[in-house]
């Protein structure tokens, strides 16, 4: 008896270690958030505390693409009619979808969990706005915008990421040395600014986009990266963090000179699909992090690429 | 998910935004 309790003490030590820091740790940030909430309701500005190079690290050995993938193959599973209401009624509820807007209400319509994601909206629920030149992609959440200074880009106010890391080298116009930055090498007309805008996409969102503008969709960059989440609360701890996950960048011209729209992925909603692209492959195993791979629209027999109009259906996020 | 717009305008381009402002495809992001 003795023996046995010296063996399950052994045991079991290294778990009590482990749930004890990891349970302080969780506690040591909540205090922290909670402290900076009750600063910023008071008033007072908090720089955003972003993650140590060990946290991004550690979060990075996460095989965030695994999961990813299995959670899409789960969700491809058709399920029994039956189960299908109360599944998606709580989604419906844990993630506050308006279903009022959806082209198909009926809950039992929707095989999958994976198709009730990517559900279509009524025609008339989202109207175009025709007074301003660009309009929103999708719902969302605006995370931030404004002018592109020094050749970075915020993710939210005071986080940064690097504009070429993002958009990769700009080998999809004709290179001009002349320019000094990578940001002067996007603008092609004197006097112009070089703008972006952040939309955050809640897991209860419609996750299908459209095009911003009228535009010529010239190239399209895929990133294979990792999925990490991009919530709002990740999004302001770890910097550059859209530079290091699966991204699809397309890039083009409009009336005023460059344009672009890039999808980002994250852990449940990994893959993305543009409608134009069928040879498009995202979250896939057979290409590494790290790398790109790039498509031209523009052919000998298409100088224009792909012609699109402002609220065109462009492309659409998947789970996994 | 995101989706990340940069784009080339005049300098007199105007944001109809608010940072943390929800949004619906279709609404106004901004015009000159």
């Amino acid at each position: 008896l003795h023996a046995a309790s010296t063996n399950l003490a052994v045991k079991v030590r290294p778990l009590y270690v482990l749930l004890g820091t990891g349970g302080g740790y969780a506690g040591y940030k909540q205090y922290e958030s909670y402290k900076d909430s009750r600063l910023e309701k008071l008033g007072i500005e908090i720089p955003p505390k972003l993650a140590q190079t060990w946290e991004v690290a550690l979060y990075k050995t996460v095989p965030t693409r695994l999961l990813s993938r299995a959670w899409g193959r789960l969700n491809q599973v058709e399920l029994p009619t039956w189960l299908r209401k109360p599944v998606y009624s709580l989604y419906i509820w844990t993630f506050g979808v308006n279903m009022k807007e959806a082209a198909v209400e009926d809950l039992h319509q929707y095989r999958n969990l994976s198709e009730f994601f990517r559900r279509k909206l009524k025609p008339q629920a989202r109207p175009v706005c025709d007074s301003h030149s660009v309009i929103s992609p999708s719902d969302g959440k605006i995370l931030h915008f404004g002018r592109v200074k020094n050749c970075e880009v915020e993710q939210v106010k005071g986080v940064t990421y690097s504009l070429e890391s993002f958009l990769g080298p700009q080998t999809w116009t004709e290179n001009q040395l002349q320019k000094t930055s990578f940001q002067d090498q996007l603008v092609t007309q004197d006097g112009n600014e070089l703008y972006h805008c952040v939309i955050y996409l809640a897991p209860g969102d419609y996750h299908c986009f459209h095009s911003p503008t009228d535009w010529n969709v010239h190239h399209r960059r895929h990133f294979p990266g990792s999925l990490m989440s991009v919530n709002p609360g990740v999004a302001k701890w770890i910097k550059e963090l859209f530079c290091y996950n699966e991204r699809v960048v397309l890039t083009g011209g409009w009336k005023h000179g460059f344009f672009s729209l890039t999808a980002v992925g994250a852990t449940n909603v990994g893959s993305i699909q543009i409608y134009f692209d069928r040879d498009l492959q995202t979250n896939s195993p057979r290409y590494s992090k790290g790398s790109y791979n790039d498509l031209s629209y523009i052919t000998n027999n298409n100088q224009d690429g792909i012609v699109m109009r402002k609220g065109d259906q462009l492309g659409e996020f998947n789970l996994g | 998910s995101t989706i990340v717009l940069i784009f080339e305008a005049p300098k007199d381009f105007n944001f109809n935004l608010k940072p943390g402002q929800k949004i619906h495809f279709g609404e106004a992001v901004g015009s000159l």
